[in-house]
């Protein structure tokens, strides 16, 4: 069985100092093992 | 005549009956062909090349198949009443078969009286710890990560593997809420997001800004995108489906669909593998936005349970599948609200049959 998580998340954000933060990004690779409450991105 | 039976039988003894020569001779080709292809695939893999999109004769020959009954037929023998002597033994060889953790189950193995039972089974406390980040999405399930990334542009098409994908709203159901994310469509002039078709292509990442003012507050505001995780499950893992964030879910969708098996091969050779196959949807709300939770069946896991609407029946004989009406909709009470779950909270869980 497969399961399909698809989800908003913030792209990037600009600060007020003018930099620009990076924001949601994956903590897993395809091919990874995971499993229940294991961080997928933050 | 003594002389012509005599050479009868002598061809009789070596002359198998010619059905059984061309089944074993067909059976033989197939497995050489099967291992050449597998072969190949290896070797694509050693060298770093993903496998591609490949239909094969195997896969248009399946939908000839009544999986759906094949499904339930499996279903039902799983869940014959194991007798007590022989639990320990059946389930440790399911668990040498599919490489499952007997030690986290939650209970002896005496006490699950049938296969279903051991498949469906719970673990024990803490066995999952859910990473306490407010800012992480945690996985909703054991398994392996297939593909993962983000929707772009239009079509929104999520990759099933090189050389085919599906669009994302095949898989949700076009309704999806997901469109309704697209534009907050005040007036003035629009900031769009990067989409790969330049700025005037109509995207779904249009975001519009009101008056100058709120110009300056929404250069600070994120930037938004839509994400996505693709999971497999091995028949061992641990079956059930926890929440991946804080969420209120508002809607279920039960898309009664086709039971094709969704492992690796089929994966690589079957067509919308995702979008046909039987599937519930859950769709809500997190506090970055929109998120929704696609649980598809496959041969044998045909069904889902959902702990927040028990009643649901999935994989069932009687559900007809209209091309009018893909699937059914349930829409969680209060609306808007619909349904609060925490991160790590257990939602529904997979069924064999």
């Amino acid at each position: 069985s497969t399961v399909v998580v698809v989800f908003e998340a913030p792209l990037s954000k600009a600060k007020e100092d003018g930099t620009v933060s990076s924001e949601f990004d994956f903590c897993v690779r395809a091919g990874d093992r995971i499993r229940v409450g294991e961080a997928i991105g933050r | 005549i003594h002389a012509s039976t005599n050479s009868g039988a002598r061809q009789g003894k070596f002359l198998l009956p010619g059905a059984s020569a061309a089944a074993l001779l067909m059976l033989g080709v197939l497995h050489a062909k099967r291992m050449y292809d597998d072969n190949k695939l290896a070797e694509r893999k050693e060298k770093g090349l993903e496998p591609e999109f490949e239909p094969d004769l195997k896969a248009s020959f399946l939908r000839l198949l009544p999986l759906r009954s094949i499904s339930r037929f499996w279903g039902s023998l799983m869940e014959v009443e194991v007798p007590v002597f022989m639990r320990p033994a059946v389930y440790k060889g399911w668990a040498r078969a599919f490489h499952s953790n007997l030690q986290e189950s939650a209970l002896p193995l005496e006490e699950y009286p049938s296969l279903q039972a051991f498949f469906t089974r719970s673990l024990k406390e803490g066995s999952r710890p859910i990473d306490a980040d407010p800012n992480c999405l945690v996985s909703p399930v054991d398994g392996k990560v297939l593909r993962l990334g983000q929707l772009r542009g239009p079509g929104a098409m999520i990759e099933q593997v090189k050389g085919f994908s599906y669009p994302v709203s095949s898989l949700l159901g076009a309704s999806s809420s997901l469109h309704d994310t697209k534009e907050e469509d005040v007036s003035g002039d629009q900031t769009e997001q990067n989409t790969p078709e330049g700025s005037n292509a109509k995207s779904w990442w249009r975001v519009s800004v009101a008056s100058p003012k709120l110009r300056d507050q929404t250069r600070l505001s994120p930037k938004r995108g839509i994400f996505y995780c693709v999971l497999y499950l091995h028949p061992g893992d641990y079956h059930r489906v926890h929440s991946p964030a804080d969420w209120n879910i508002f809607k279920r969708r039960h898309f009664s669909g086709n039971l094709f098996p969704t492992n690796e091969r089929a994966v690589r050779t079957i067509r919308n593998l995702y979008v046909e196959n039987e599937r519930v949807v859950l769709e809500g709300q997190w506090k970055e936005g929109f998120v929704a939770i696609a649980a598809v069946g496959a041969t044998n896991v045909g069904s889902v349970k959902l702990l927040i609407e028990p009643e649901l029946r999935t994989n069932s004989s009687g559900s007809v599948i209209l091309p009018s009406q893909p699937y059914n909709e349930r829409v969680y009470e209060p609306e808007g609200t619909g349904v609060m779950v925490k991160k790590g909270q257990e939602i529904a869980g997979f069924n064999m049959g």
